[in-house]
C-alpha cells in the first residue's frame, strides 16, 4: 500500500483563530 | 528595586511579597523604586547561552537571555531512536525532499510491511527555519500500521501546532482508501517520538 501526505502551514488571524 | 532606606530586592521577588508597600527588610513604608545603580551592574554581566555546548557563542545580559533562548539557532533537537543522543545520527532513514516551503504539495510514500520505519521529509539545501517532518510507520497488531507525523522544531512549545496534514491511505487492490486530516504536533523530540 501507499499513503499520500500533504502538509500545509496553518494560517491564523490576529486573534489566533485558524483561517 | 530599593526602599527609601536602600534595601534592594529584585522585581520578581518584589512582585511576590505579600505587602508591596513595605520593605521586606526594614518594613519602611512608601514602596520601592527602581535602583539604577544595581540595574547598570546587572546589565554589565554577560551569561553564556545554555546552548554553548552546541556551538552558540552568544553571551547576553540576564534580561535578554530568555529572548535569545527562544530563537537560538544552535538549540538542539533530539533523536527519537532509543539510546541515540544525536538527532543528526545516521540511521539510514529514507528521506523525501519537499520542494515547497511548508509543504503544500502531495507526496506519495510507500507503506513498509512488518517493520517500523521512519521517513524524513525535508527541504533541499536545508536552510534556517525550514521545517523538517518525520513520518513514522509503526506496525500495530489488529490495527495495521500507525502513521504519526511530527514537525521537528528546536523551539517548539508544548501543544504547539503550526502545520496541518492531509493524509490519504489506500490499498488499490482492495478498492479502499481512508482520509485523515489533523494538525501536526511540533516537538524537539526531547521526550522521544510522540
Amino acid at each position: 500500500g501507499s499513503i499520500t501526505v500533504s502538509i500545509a502551514k496553518i494560517m491564523r488571524d490576529t486573534r489566533g483563530n485558524e483561517i | 528595586m530599593q526602599c527609601a532606606v536602600g534595601h534592594a530586592i529584585c522585581s520578581s521577588c518584589h512582585g511576590s511579597l505579600p505587602s508591596k508597600d513595605r520593605c521586606h527588610a526594614c518594613s519602611a513604608g512608601g514602596g520601592s523604586n527602581r535602583c539604577n545603580a544595581l540595574e547598570k551592574i546587572l546589565e554589565s554581566f554577560r551569561v553564556p547561552c545554555p546552548n554553548a555546548a552546541f556551538g552558540c557563542a552568544a553571551a547576553t545580559s540576564y534580561h535578554e537571555a530568555e529572548n535569545h533562548r527562544g530563537s537560538c539557532p544552535h538549540a538542539p533537537c533530539f533523536c527519537p531512536e532509543p539510546g541515540c543522543e544525536a538527532f543528526a545520527g545516521d540511521h539510514g532513514w529514507p528521506s523525501t525532499e519537499m520542494t515547497m516551503y511548508g509543504g503544500g504539495e502531495r507526496l506519495t510514500l510507500p507503506v513498509p510491511e512488518g517493520t517500523t520505519t521512519t521517513r524524513v521529509l525535508h527541504h533541499g539545501g536545508g536552510g534556517e527555519g525550514r521545517p523538517l517532518f518525520l513520518v513514522r510507520f509503526t506496525t500495530a497488531p489488529q490495527f495495521g500500521t500507525v502513521v504519526p507525523v511530527v514537525c521537528v522544531d528546536p523551539h517548539a512549545v508544548p501543544g504547539e501546532r503550526k502545520f496541518r496534514c492531509h493524509l490519504v491511505s489506500g490499498f488499490p487492490a482492495m478498492a479502499w482508501h481512508q482520509v485523515s486530516d489533523f494538525q501536526v504536533r511540533s516537538t524537539n523530540l526531547s521526550g522521544g517520538m510522540p
